[in-house]
């Protein structure tokens, strides 16, 4: 049936009232994502290229939780985590709680092409990243202010949300509902 | 959470996820995304990348289980997707997927999924909610 590609940008309680201005970049986004991926395909380049080209757009874009726009932990840092896995071979990279690396998905990357492991995490998968070229940023390029407002509504809720998870009021109960 | 699943023309196949995890969750934790099996996987079959609550996520191994289902069970990619996001508590979970065939399926138990896909007899769609 020849090529195939899909993307998404998160799932969760995304309200069919949202606002236009939220709506609009983040189609945006994935169609240029499409296009990007698509123009990959048609050149003959490698899903795990591909995968990996469209997931470094969509964490470099603001408007979704990876990379660049990640939401906050409950002390207000980020500690982003990505996967890339190849199928015909299996090979797999991961990594997770990273927090100065600007493309997750690549660090998994090297992961998988530069070490005997699977999986990385925290100050070991910091450390390699540094030891490997890979792009890092301050913390402030990860942060915007809607995530801040996001985490201060979670917080005044006593609840952990789900990318798009709308606020309610404070409730009652288990804090580790989403 | 961002994802990406592609396949060539040969059916080679590769899955790819990054995310910032949940607001408000502990400092340390891990989430699906990078537990291979639960938020991504790839084998010969098909290419899973997941998305939504990943403590419910990682209970269901929702993206091996995609490619377990088709294997073992024989269904096609859309069944297998369709019936793995249904075995997941509603509201939690959202997946892309393709095959080694070239079939795509998007399925989710939540409000909404940001969602596109393309294939190479022409199809293409970008989405948020139910079209239908």
């Amino acid at each position: 049936m020849g090529w195939a590609i899909a993307l998404h940008g998160g799932a969760g309680d995304i309200p069919v009232t949202l606002a236009e201005e939220r709506r609009a970049p983040r189609e945006a986004t994935l169609g240029r994502c499409l296009s990007l991926g698509v123009a990959a395909l048609k050149a003959n380049q490698a899903p795990l290229d591909v995968v990996e080209l469209v997931v470094r757009e969509l964490e470099n874009c603001p408007h979704f939780n990876a990379g660049k726009g990640s939401v906050l932990t409950t002390k207000g840092t980020v500690e982003m985590e990505a996967c890339i896995m190849d199928g015909i071979t299996k090979n797999c990279g991961a990594v997770s709680g990273v927090s100065t690396v600007v493309n997750p998905i690549s660090l998994a990357r090297v992961i998988m092409e530069k070490t005997p492991h699977i999986y990385l995490g925290f100050d070991g998968a910091e450390a390699f990243a540094r030891e490997q070229g890979v792009e890092v940023a301050e913390t402030s390029h990860f942060i915007t202010q809607e995530n801040v407002e996001r985490l201060k509504q979670a917080k005044g809720a006593n609840r952990v949300q789900i990318d798009y998870t709308q606020p309610i009021s404070a409730v009652n109960g288990d804090s580790q509902i989403g | 959470t961002v994802g990406c699943v592609a396949v060539d023309g040969a059916g080679n196949l590769a899955a790819a996820t990054s995310t910032g995890g949940l607001v408000n969750k502990m400092a340390g934790r891990i989430g699906d995304t990078p537990v291979v099996g639960a938020g991504t996987y790839a084998n010969h079959l098909c290419a899973v990348s997941a998305t939504g609550k990943g403590e419910f996520i990682i209970r269901a191994t929702v993206a091996r289980d995609v490619a377990a289902v088709m294997e073992y069970k024989g269904l096609s990619l859309k069944e297998a997707a369709t019936y793995v996001i249904d075995s997941v508590p509603k509201g939690n979970a959202g997946l892309v997927a393709v095959s080694a065939n070239g079939e795509v399926a998007m399925p989710y138990n939540t409000t909404g999924m940001f969602r596109a896909c393309a294939t190479e007899d022409g199809y293409s769609e970008v989405g948020i909610w139910d079209t239908e």
